[in-house]
């Protein structure tokens, strides 16, 4: 998944 | 973190303190478009609402935290702080022919369909056309000083830095995000051509200047 709460980048 | 995401980072911070620095030493928004300015503030704050939700890391808040402070900060010193020189009348880009079809695209093209998911794809999206007006403006005038020169190159060398970096973490961690890297390829490839003139002229001591 690529949702919101892996989002790590800038 | 990977040494492509890191200069990317620096390059994106270095472009937006090159641009107060600009606007706070001369006391003058000449050349800069408050329009682009605009989007950017947006961007930030429809891709950072997880500052309240999701701790990653102190460097991935400080980060965060100083975008949205110095993009929100830039359009106070354009609209307000240093109105009289904002140069509104080459500053005519339409912006809602960005945000319409950027905000439609992120209701389509997105990996949730969440409030929190559908802002951060729309900021995304968005992020990757903002910087038009500019170009716009620059191309309008037919010139641009040295100083706006580096902020533009500072801010385009960030998208393709990132690039570098989802190339890297594709192959070592199998990680990808294809609606950044797309968007991301879209952003970096709006600025091949200010790239293509300020190494040929800018770097060579010259004034960015377009041919007539």
């Amino acid at each position: 998944c690529h949702c919101s709460s892996e989002k790590d980048e800038l | 973190m990977n040494i492509f995401r890191l200069a990317g980072d620096l390059s994106h911070l270095a472009a937006i303190i090159i641009l107060l620095i600009k606007i706070w030493k001369t006391r003058s928004c000449a050349g800069i478009s408050g329009r682009s300015q605009v989007l950017f503030a947006i961007v930030f704050i429809t891709r950072y609402l997880d500052l309240f939700t999701n701790f990653i890391s102190a460097y991935n808040t400080a980060m965060k935290v100083f975008f949205l402070g110095s993009s929100i900060g830039t359009v106070y010193l354009m609209y307000l702080k240093f109105k009289a020189t904002y140069d509104h009348n080459h500053d005519t880009f339409r912006i809602e022919f960005l945000l319409l079809p950027t905000a439609l695209l992120s209701l389509v093209l997105n990996h949730e369909f969440s409030v929190m998911e559908i802002l951060w794809t729309f900021s995304i999206y968005l992020e990757s056309v903002a910087i038009l007006p500019q170009l716009f403006m620059v191309s309008k005038t037919g010139e641009a000083e040295s100083i706006t020169s580096h902020y533009l190159f500072a801010l385009g060398s960030y998208r393709g830095l990132y690039i570098l970096n989802w190339i890297y973490r594709y192959y070592f961690e199998g990680f990808y995000d294809i609606i950044a890297i797309v968007a991301g390829c879209v952003q970096t490839i709006l600025y091949c051509d200010f790239f293509y003139l300020y190494i040929t002229k800018v770097l060579k001591g010259k004034k960015l200047q377009l041919p007539a």
